[in-house]
């Protein structure tokens, strides 16, 4: 389960990880 | 909220105090967005309620790389709808909450 972490100019953290396998199905 | 194929829902509970609140951003149907996203991971972010705007973090998303530019309209789209959800949610039940 990894975490990836993206810190933009502005200062915003934006922190990515993995969709739940349910809820990519989900429409 | 209209299906854009970006989902965008509370990644904790609001109780309607903070302005802030967290947010997660997943691209649930590629072939709706124009440019191929970088990976359909999660994307987890504060928004301040009251000082930002959707069209401030989805740019900032596509300075990420997160998304293509030709995108930017979709995923602040799709960041309004759930922040208008929200906001209307606290006016309804905000009283209740103080």
């Amino acid at each position: 389960n990894s975490l990836t972490q993206v810190v933009h100019s502005a200062g915003r953290r934006f922190i990515v990880s993995p969709v739940p396998e349910s809820r990519l199905r989900e429409s | 909220a209209e299906d854009t194929g970006v989902r965008v829902e509370l990644a904790e509970e609001d109780h309607g105090r903070k302005s802030t609140i967290a947010l997660r951003l997943w691209v649930e149907d590629p072939k709706k967005l124009k440019g191929k996203p970088k990976d359909n991971g999660a994307i987890e972010f504060t928004f301040d309620l009251e000082k930002e705007t959707p069209d401030e973090v989805a740019q900032e998303m596509i300075d990420s790389g997160f998304f293509h530019e030709n995108d930017v309209k979709i995923v602040a789209k799709s960041i309004r709808d759930r922040v208008a959800l929200i906001q209307w949610r606290r006016e309804r039940i905000g009283p209740a909450l103080q």
